[in-house]
């Protein structure tokens, strides 16, 4: 069940529709600071469900819908898909692609997709909570955040092996 | 469950015993449940003593130390539950150049059932990667990818925003 | 008194807008007291735009980024009140090259009032210092002070224990 | 009133006596991951009256006291020593030369010395105080702690502003 694609749209800093696509084994991306690496690794979060502003690094929401630069006006909502391999059948549709597609308008209104039907945020959350592959904290880990599982207190190591198992 | 629970612990608990050996060439590692009559609640204490060393509690490890000690953790869960997929942002930060080969080796055990996603600056890390995708803003405030080749690792200064232009 | 901290306060925003914009090629940073009618107990809050990008909230600004807007406040206030000496231990850890340049530049702005003691891992950083320390433990747990030539940090891999032998 | 000489013995891994001596402009501290330069800046703030035991990696202050490794057997005692140039006579002091000690033994007595003049905690933190150079905030920046001036509270980074004005 690998990521095959991500595709950013006025996400954070990806004015342009910008698209990644991932083979197997290890990818490796490179750049300047502030060039944007993390943001992909946000929008991931994001189209699988991270509901925190906070854990995407932002006060609210809506921080993550680009806001503008020098040479640009703010665009009025933030989308971006990420497509997975699912020969396995792993993810429960009977497609050998399954993409999960999430939007944000500046209204504040939002909109999510799996292979183009328009669902619910929880949709998206319950179909990934079984493979392994969902918001879980031993598959992403963020910038500065790896010694978090030696940090934390006794309980909430506990939490990840809770996940694990 | 106390039977699931307990059988992904035990399952961690060997994993982390032999990462750990791997990763330090050597010492001795262990994770324990505070309370083990109360297995659904207890906590869970990290030991850590690399090679030659006292043992110690792990906050007097040092950066690295505790670097490669939650990636053994980390990939112990893993190893246990596999991910189709692992997104790691600069958890090589701490690392000076062995252990950071050492890490880079760590992952290539992961690779075949595993894909991989590593942002990283380290030189040596971009070098093991498959495939090399780089991030810029030639224009400022935008992202935009780019293709980057592996001589260009040790040609360019990839950190160069004109370089990358 | 309040005299005392207003000055103190006007002389460090003088200064971190003058280093930030030194550190980032431009842009615009500042200190705002959130409280000004009480300012023996208001909090400050910090304001950082790197160039180009629309002003955003601190939270947003990659690692990088982070790091060097807050070497720019930290030596806004060491300017206002140089300290004799000022030990930074592995700031650099999030720089990418260029911006370890910047970094490094900048420390040479106060050597002349103020003396470093830089721990890094930077062959760049390394570069910049005029007296090289290494530390090393040939025996296992036991720390050893050597010396280092200049002309060993590009020719030997300075972490590995064995090459400092 | 920068510092002329560090001597460690028995304080965390530097089980044998050792000797840095530092001049004006930057000195580099280099060396493997875990091999002791974080334990040099732990010493420097003990020295200079650090009390909490956390805020130097520790459970309690006894960690600071080598503890034995592969073919060491544990000290009985850590000491450290710091020598300030004071031809300014910044330090009030009539001495060219200040050289402040700290030493813990196993029992969990301490001794303190100004120029080996017995003396307590408190002389050597009030006789810091004024000079720019105690345990400020900003003149020594720990591993990983380069943020915290942006992450803290506003309420807490006033207090940086204080220890400056
Ligand atoms: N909504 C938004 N609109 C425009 N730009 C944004 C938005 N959100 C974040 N950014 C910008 O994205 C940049 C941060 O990008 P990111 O964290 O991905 O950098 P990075 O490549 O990971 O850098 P580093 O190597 O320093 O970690 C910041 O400069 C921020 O201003
Ligand atoms: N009381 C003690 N006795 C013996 N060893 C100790 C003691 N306290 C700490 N240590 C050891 O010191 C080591 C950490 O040293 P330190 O943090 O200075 O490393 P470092 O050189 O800064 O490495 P890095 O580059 O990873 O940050 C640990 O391995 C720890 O076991
Ligand atoms: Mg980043
Ligand atoms: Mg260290």
């Amino acid at each position: 069940m690998q990521i095959k694609k991500l595709e950013l749209f006025g996400f954070k800093s990806f004015a342009d529709r910008t698209e990644f696509v991932f083979d197997r084994g290890v990818t490796c991306i490179v750049g300047p600071n502030g060039c944007g690496k993390s943001n992909v690794v946000d929008a991931v979060k994001w189209i699988l469900g991270e509901q925190s502003a906070k854990s995407l690094r932002g006060q609210e929401m809506l921080d993550v819908v680009f806001n503008g630069s020098a040479n640009r006006h703010p665009l009025g909502f933030a989308e971006a898909t990420l497509t997975f391999d699912n020969t396995s059948r792993r993810l429960p549709l009977d497609q050998a692609e399954v993409a999960v597609t999430r939007r944000l308008y500046r209204s504040g209104e939002s909109e999510y997709m799996i292979n183009r039907q328009s669902c619910r945020l929880k949709d998206i959350r319950e179909m990934m909570m079984d493979t392994g592959a969902g918001l879980n904290a031993y598959s992403l880990v963020e910038q500065g955040r790896v010694e978090v599982l030696l940090q934390s207190n006794p309980q909430e190591r506990r939490a990840v092996f809770e996940e694990a198992a | 469950s106390v039977t699931r629970f307990n059988a992904t612990f035990a399952q961690v608990r060997e994993n982390f015993v032999e990462l750990f050996r791997k990763l330090f060439g050597g010492g001795k590692a262990d994770i324990v449940l505070l309370n083990p009559e109360d297995v659904l609640e207890s906590g869970i204490e990290i030991i850590a003593r690399p090679p030659g060393k006292e043992p110690c509690s792990i906050s007097l490890l040092s950066g690295g130390e505790k670097t490669m000690t939650a990636v053994a953790l980390l990939m112990a869960v893993f190893r246990s539950k596999p991910s189709p997929y692992c997104i790691l942002d600069e958890v090589d930060a701490a690392l000076d150049e062995a252990n950071n080969q050492r890490f880079n080796s760590l992952v290539q055990e992961f690779v075949k059932d595993s894909q991989f996603i590593i942002i990283s600056h380290s030189k040596r890390t971009m070098s093991a990667a498959d495939v090399l995708y780089g991030v810029t803003m030639q224009e400022p405030g935008v992202s935009k990818k780019i293709s980057v080749r592996f001589s260009d690792v040790h040609n360019i200064n990839l950190d160069d925003p004109a370089a990358l232009a």
